[in-house]
């Protein structure tokens, strides 16, 4: 091999000048292509489309929500006391997890799908003082810039904002307020008014008058009329219903003072005065604001959960039905409209420098998303086909605070998380 | 699983992050 590698002569052949020809006219008609194909419907919004190379086709044409549920059910079997330690150490072994950080004994998590979604010892992700912070472990995917409403997914290829994020229509049916649940005034006496920017708020302000609903239901919305592309007003099924109340750390398990001292907090960071009475999470920005994002990726051993990134006020919830593709950085190179296409969770709201949103996309592994603070919202469930790409439920939580409109969530606050399935 | 955060902030608004840098909850995305 060595010699022939040295010793064979290179002979050099012309190539038919017909197919420099060619190779030319494919070159200048690859330069004369726009850069980038957009359909749009009737309205003009973009309609997004399955578009990649052959692979991505063909990952499309699996049933990736029944794949999903599937490993969900085969992740939630109970495993043997005496097994767990042992096949626990295997997985954090193969997909890099810190056990010296978790919150339990391993014996304690009765399934892969309970152990994916752990906790973590206090004080083990101690907050940065900075305006923003990571709401996840992961790795960094992209960040920058918004230029033309359009968020970049990788280098050249971009998706639309508002396709992501969900636009209001006129036609749009009213949102499904979600209830919250009723509170003990009685807890509070005089002395627990917040005192926010000079201004002295009463705990019942902050928080709200007690609902009617103490069991966290949304009211159950009409269904939506005929000829809404983009917006369905549904409430989805109850079932399960208790199972997604986060026991530690969401409001219903907080003390009154607790919930109320956090909303002062929030309210305090964001200057109530400006925030309050103004609704709406457009994303139209003040002169000398610019819109960023930044994408992060959560690989199969981080942790699941998610916290606030910031001290801020979400007003709404968008829920996107969506395909459950993976999210791989391979992925995301080779998808084109990957976190437009998924199942996600649009956050909507506001802090201190104007709108802000957090958007959770759900994979084949990790089709479930929840909010602590909405039990109401279920992911992954009904037929992706009753629900065309684009169309979302939509909740407002202005019952949780009306002084600040929303719910607020002050910086590191845990949120939410991903689980399997 | 993947969260994408959109917001809005001042235009020197500066991150103190890298692509493909490994990051963990609360650790400082950037700062105005």
């Amino acid at each position: 091999l060595a010699r022939a590698w040295a010793e064979t002569p290179t002979k050099w052949y012309p190539l038919p000048i017909a197919v420099g020809a060619l190779l030319l006219m494919f070159m200048q008609y690859r330069k004369r292509l726009p850069p980038r194909e957009v359909h749009v419907d009737e309205e003009g919004r973009e309609v997004v489309r399955l578009k990649g190379p052959w692979q991505v086709h063909v990952l499309g044409a699996l049933p990736l929500r029944n794949l999903s549920r599937v490993w969900g059910y085969l992740n939630s079997v109970e495993l043997p006391v005496w097994f767990r330690p042992t096949g626990l150490r295997v997985y954090s072994w193969i997909f890099g997890c810190n056990l010296d950080e978790i919150e339990h004994d391993l014996k304690s998590y009765k399934s892969l799908g309970d152990f994916f979604y752990r906790r973590l010892k206090a004080g083990a992700r101690p907050p940065a003082d900075s305006v923003l912070v990571s709401p996840a472990d992961g790795t960094i995917l992209h960040f920058g810039t918004i230029k033309n409403r359009r968020v970049e997914q990788v280098k050249g290829s971009t998706y639309s904002l508002d396709a992501l994020l969900g636009v209001e229509t006129s036609s749009s049916p009213p949102s499904t307020p979600v209830h919250f649940p009723e509170r003990d005034m009685a807890e509070l006496n005089d002395r627990h008014f917040a005192d926010i920017n000079g201004i002295e708020y009463s705990v019942q302000e902050l928080l709200g008058a007690s609902t009617p609903s103490s069991n966290g239901s949304a009211t159950p919305a009409r269904d939506a009329p005929a000829g809404i592309p983009l917006k369905e007003n549904a409430v989805d099924s109850p079932k399960k219903h208790g199972e997604l109340v986060d026991a530690s750390v969401s409001d219903e398990q907080s003390t009154t003072a607790e919930v109320a001292a956090r909303h002062a907090s929030v309210a305090a960071e964001m200057g109530v005065r400006a925030s309050a009475k103004r609704r709406g999470s457009g994303t139209e920005v003040k002169p000398g604001n610019e819109l960023f994002f930044t994408v992060i990726y959560l690989a199969p051993g981080d942790y699941h959960r998610f916290h606030s990134p910031t001290a801020w006020v979400v007003e709404k919830r968008r829920h996107f039905v969506g395909d459950l593709f993976s999210v791989s950085p391979w992925m995301a190179r080779r998808l084109e409209n990957l976190f437009v296409l998924n199942e996600r969770v649009a956050l909507l709201g506001r802090w201190k420098y104007g709108f802000f949103s957090m958007v959770p996309v759900g994979a084949t592994n990790v089709g479930s998303i929840r909010i602590n603070f909405d039990q109401d919202l279920r992911t992954n469930v009904g037929s992706r086909r009753n629900h065309p790409t684009g169309t979302y439920t939509e909740a407002v939580y202005s019952a949780a605070s009306p002084i600040l409109d929303g719910q607020p969530l002050t910086k590191a606050q845990e949120m939410g998380g991903f689980c399997l399935g | 699983s993947t969260i994408v955060l959109i917001f809005e902030a001042p235009q020197d608004f500066q991150f103190s992050i890298t692509e493909g840098q490994k990051v963990q909850v609360g650790q400082e995305l950037g700062d105005v």
